[in-house]
């Protein structure tokens, strides 16, 4: 049987995992917030 | 839950720029997180031409959005590595139209226990809650099977949940990314007032009387009978399965009471469509017959003569008997129109007769193969449980095979293996810019509540492994020997896809597995044209047809069709052209053309006058002699 490989080398990451990896401090792990929504 | 404001809508078609940055796999996927736009809601994207507020999808640091229109003209969404999956998609597009995430709503401690010793220091920010002044909730319940909730474990500092559900049976079903659930389509059509959608067009179970306002023809044998059990099969419906005794309801031709060639029709109500082609999906059993067969036509109506065309789309033989079969029929209606579905009694014994259930009809693309994977409990618990596919063939003439691995469950693994094929020869290799779409369809009888797990992944020609190997080259040169069950010989090459496609729970939820048949619906289409880097392509047979074909000027040699040619060298206003780049081209050349040309009609034009001027005063001159002449002459005469 031929090897297989995983697309994301398995990594099995949803939204907020991948941005925390990053270190990305983000509003609720995934918005950028305007001046408005800021505050 | 929205964002409170007029300002944050977008108009219903909203304008979107692909950064040249975006993987090509991420472009496809974009594209068809789109699709599910325009199926479930009204909400359009076209490509950017000048709006003052469009999208710009690119490929940053991760995945992420604003929300609502920001009103700043160009609006990042980014797209970043790992990111380029449909359902992400879907969630940062919904961002960008206006929604907060689910867990934000103002009554989300009814429904869900935040456990704050769990959640890495610093981030508790994350589970922070709106008042419903802030964010709207629509007056739609709260909704754990929403594409915009928190996975169970965000945030966490271990692997121990940090969001708890009130009702555990919803624990994993946070966090699912398989597609809009009710609740976001109801939300997102509310928000935007939409009232019809851009692909959809019908979806018909038969449960109500009027069947859909479909009808019978009188110029056949017999008619189709609605219908909740046949005593040769089915049972049941297909939309409830048995689940509702007698309620579930279907459309049958009794073959069993009419001679060979008889042939009952029923046709839907009339369609308009709006883009021009057309999927036809349903679900066909058959107890008649082994010859009986189903004939798809569409009746067209032309707007300029009213005149109507029946055209026949496609002759369904050799059906299964015993059990229901998902079909899909491509359709290329562009005037309004009915889908007639007629019943051909066929030679041979019958007891029953064909059966239809669950139609649905979108604008949308059909997928390429269906995969029916029969009594797939059974596989679940066998020893052994890791399955291919039959081989099928993409468009562009690629085998492959598809790889289904039960052996790690709970997670679920789908490998998608090129395999060697008849066209093998004509094809370029390593095999470039294909992206196969895998999907395991929820069979929910109406469209527009499937929830269907969907992954994509796109042959890159770059990629290579440990060897040196291109991944994705000939599968004779790369490949495995191995045998299909008759005994044929082919290499198979290496797999690449996904060890966690969807969870053995996900997969029990719904109506992934229905009557025990699982679906496995698979596209692969050349997404090349989505490319726009043009890099020249590592084909290894580049260097032989170009060993002999020379560029100038430090042209680069490529394969286009099978042939070499020269991409050649330019610069911001200057490029080199012709079929080696021998010649040299300029803005400024373009320039002095351009004024040379414009002396030169003007110098010919102002002789073309001089000579015009000259001649028709010279004629002026001689005239008054002229009618003296005349004048003399009528005097002599008088």
């Amino acid at each position: 049987t031929p090897e297989i490989f995983d697309v994301d080398n398995g990594l099995d990451r949803d939204i907020f995992d991948i941005n925390e990896d990053l270190g990305l401090d983000l509003f609720e792990g995934d918005i950028i917030l305007d001046e408005i929504q800021e505050r | 839950n929205a964002i409170i404001g007029e300002r944050y809508r977008w108009p219903h078609t909203i304008p979107y720029v692909l950064d040249d940055s975006l993987e090509m796999n991420a472009r496809g996927v974009i594209l068809k997180a789109f699709e599910r736009y325009r199926l479930k809601s009204c909400i359009d994207f076209k490509p950017w031409s000048g709006e003052p507020n469009y999208i710009s999808v690119f490929k940053g640091n991760g995945c992420w959005s604003s929300v609502g229109k920001q009103l700043t003209g160009i609006q990042e969404l980014s797209i970043g590595e790992g990111c380029d999956k449909i359902a992400t998609v879907q969630h940062e597009f919904l961002h960008a139209l206006g929604f907060w995430h689910e867990q934000s709503r103002s009554d989300r401690n009814d429904y869900v226990s935040i456990i704050w010793n769990r959640i890495i220091s610093g981030k508790e920010r994350n589970f922070d809650f709106y008042d419903d002044q802030v964010i709207d909730s629509m007056n739609v319940p709260y909704d754990y099977s929403s594409v915009m909730h928190y996975g169970k474990t965000a945030f966490g500092n271990g692997s121990e949940p940090t969001i708890i559900t009130r009702v555990p049976d919803f624990m994993d079903v946070i966090g699912q990314r398989m597609d809009f659930s009710d609740s976001d389509v109801l939300k997102l059509n509310q928000l935007y007032n939409c009232s019809s959608s851009l692909s959809f067009m019908e979806s018909c179970d038969f449960e109500l009387g009027n069947v859909c306002g479909m009808i019978q023809s009188s110029a056949d044998s017999a008619d189709w009978q609605r219908l909740s059990e046949v005593s040769e099969g089915p049972e049941s419906d297909h939309s409830n399965m048995g689940r509702c005794r007698g309620s579930g309801f279907f459309m049958h031709f009794n073959s069993s009471s009419v001679n060979e060639g008889a042939t009952a029709i029923l046709e839907s109500r009339i369609l308009y469509p709006k883009r021009g082609f057309q999927c036809l999906q349903f679900f066909l059993y058959n107890s008649g017959s082994e010859d009986d067969q189903l004939n798809i036509y569409i009746r067209e109506y032309s707007t300029a003569h009213l005149s109507r065309t029946l055209t026949l789309v496609e002759q369904i033989k050799d059906i299964p008997s015993g059990s229901w079969q998902l079909y899909h029929i491509t359709l290329n209606a562009t005037n309004k129109f009915r889908v007639v579905f007629e019943g051909v009694r066929g030679a041979g014994a019958s007891l029953g007769g064909l059966s239809i259930d669950d139609i649905n009809l979108s604008e949308t693309r059909c997928p390429h193969h269906v995969w029916h994977i029969r009594n797939f409990t059974q596989l679940i618990g066998s020893p052994n449980g890791s399955f291919y596919s039959p081989p099928f063939y993409s468009s562009k003439g690629y085998a492959f095979q598809i790889y289904l691995n039960l052996d790690s469950l709970p997670k679920i693994g789908m490998y998608f293996h090129l395999i060697s094929g008849a066209n093998d020869d004509q094809l370029e290799w390593p095999c470039p810019w294909q992206q196969v779409t895998i999907t395991i369809l929820d069979q929910t009888p109406d469209i527009r509540q499937r929830m269907s797990k969907q992954q994509s992944l796109t042959t890159d020609p770059f990629l290579t492994i440990d060897n040196g190997n291109y991944f994705w080259d000939r599968p004779s040169k790369v490949g495995a020997q191995v045998i299909f069950p008759n005994g044929t010989q082919f290499q198979r090459g290496r797999g690449r896809g996904f060890p966690n496609f969807m969870s053995q729970e996900m997969l029990k939820s719904r109506d992934f597995i229905k009557g025990d048949d699982v679906y496995i619906l698979l596209t692969v289409e050349d997404i090349s044209h989505l490319n726009t880097q043009n890099d020249p392509l590592p084909t290894l047979n580049v260097n032989d047809l170009c060993a002999s074909f020379r560029c100038e000027n430090d042209g680069i040699c490529i394969l286009q069709n099978g042939k070499a040619e020269c991409r050649c060298r330019s610069g911001d206003d200057w490029w080199y052209m012709g079929e080696r780049c021998e010649k040299r081209g300029s803005t400024r050349d373009t320039i002095v053309i351009a004024t040379s040309s414009t002396a030169a009609v003007f110098a010919l034009m102002l002789i073309i006058t001089l000579v015009s001027v000259y001649c028709t005063r010279k004629k002026y001159r001689k005239e008054p002699s002229s009618r003296t002449v005349n004048t003399i002459m009528e005097n002599q005469y008088a």
